[in-house]
């Protein structure tokens, strides 16, 4: 089994674009595939189409030891695609998550349970680093690392760069870097320039080959509640999550 | 003395841009103003120039009980404009300030030795609710939402109004709606058509009547560390935000 964050202490990254069709190309090119909501807001719930009186239990009841993760789970329209929500509705419910997540090893422990039963497991962060990302980094083999072309972005990648070298030190001497990967991607801008030259300079390679293009489809089909696949597999960003997908899946056969 | 957050529990939405532009629009119309950055990042740090170096104190120090307000107020470009930076370098800063902030009057204490210094205050908060984000709205007169053209925004516009009314029940009884602000604004698009409908269906009252157009100009301005206005004060960004301090200023006037 896999276990992949998708962070970066930045928010409005692509995090959760990411997460949602990543998973879903993965379940698609038919690996069992669990997607974890570590989000306080539940935006791969709504992307899958989840509204809030559907999910009865989520990964917060994990942490506050009442459900297993397996009692968590729920099914999609993709057969080799299972959700587990965040279902933090209350502001009450995100302090009391807070707490409960000082504990570094909760998401881990949790984890084991289902080794068995899937090949990837991608969780979508919330963007910070402290708290449940650290669960979660904790928890992982690897690390995708999505960001636009922005000022701000940098920055927050250099803080992920340097924390993660704190997690390897300190609670999982195994985590590595996947990738960096471009969202919302609109090339010949001045920001494009500047920030893949930056990039290139400094983190080469870690960079993903593939960007994924700014693509309205991937803003819509969350309206819509399905990944871009289900909604317009047509679509650059289906096409362009895929490639991603594909990318991964061969990285894994090869070594 | 008018102090405005800007604040909504989804990340990405143009809280930076628009506290940025609008405090140094505020400026240009030469009233006195104070730009606070309360996230975590310091991405209004980043957004006028000033490098982790340059920030010897900031936000953290005051909650840290370790600095008054006027002991880490820094200067700007702009006369009218000055700067509070949030200085919280590490995790483990990050840490510390969140249970600090768990006494929602620290930033309202810490306004009072400012109140004849400046007319207005514009606080740049983090994409969550609790922490130093309920302490930003324990102290402020109004709140600007930004958010795009999204199924998430609307979301997490529902869960900050709904936030809203616990804090006046238990906090700042006099706490308004500045307004709602729609940023990186795309017309004659579906999500901008769907989400506008959305919008004026449920809360036309709070809507400002100008949009934020997508403008490359502002993503630029931040990496050249300059508000729009100082960059190329003929953007569309530029103008957009001078109008949105117009229309705050007209209405303080006339109130
Ligand atoms: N490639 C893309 N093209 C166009 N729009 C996109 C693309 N990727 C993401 N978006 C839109 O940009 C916004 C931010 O993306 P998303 O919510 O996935 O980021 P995030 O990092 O998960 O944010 P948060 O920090 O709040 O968790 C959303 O409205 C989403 O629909
Ligand atoms: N009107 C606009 N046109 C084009 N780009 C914009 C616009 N407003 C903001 N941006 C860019 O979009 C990104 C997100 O904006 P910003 O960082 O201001 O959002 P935020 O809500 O402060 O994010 P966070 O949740 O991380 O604090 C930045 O890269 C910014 O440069
Ligand atoms: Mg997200
Ligand atoms: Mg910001």
């Amino acid at each position: 089994m896999h276990v992949i964050s998708v962070a970066i202490p930045k928010g409005g990254e692509g995090k959760t674009t990411t997460s949602v069709n990543l998973a879903a190309s993965l379940a698609a090119a038919e690996r069992r595939t669990l997607l974890i909501d570590a989000d306080t807001l539940g935006a791969s719930g709504i992307s899958l189409g989840y509204t809030a009186d559907q999910v009865k239990s989520g990964l917060y009841d994990v942490f506050n030891y009442t459900h297993s993760l397996n009692r968590v789970i729920y099914k999609t329209e993709l057969t080799y695609l299972d959700f587990v929500p965040s279902n933090i509705s209350t502001v009450q419910m995100e302090e009391r998550l807070l707490r409960l997540s000082e504990n570094r090893t909760v998401m881990r422990i949790a984890l084991r349970d289902i080794e068995q039963q899937y090949d990837y497991v991608i969780i979508d962060c919330p963007p910070t680093l402290r708290g449940i990302t650290t669960n979660a980094l904790c928890a992982s083999d690897s690390v995708i690392i999505p960001m636009r072309a922005s000022h701000f972005s940098l920055d927050a990648l250099m803080r992920i760069m340097r924390y993660l070298k704190w997690i390897r030190e300190v609670a999982n001497p195994q985590i590595y870097v996947e990738g960096i990967l471009l969202t919302m991607f609109e090339p010949n801008t001045k920001i494009a320039e500047i920030t893949g030259r930056e990039l290139r300079a400094r983190y080469s390679k870690f960079l993903f080959k593939m960007v994924i293009p700014k693509n309205s489809t991937l803003a819509e089909a969350a309206f819509y509640g399905r990944p871009a696949l289900l909604y317009n597999i047509n679509s650059k960003g289906a096409q362009a999550y895929f490639e991603l997908a594909t990318e991964i899946v061969a990285r894994d056969t090869a070594s």
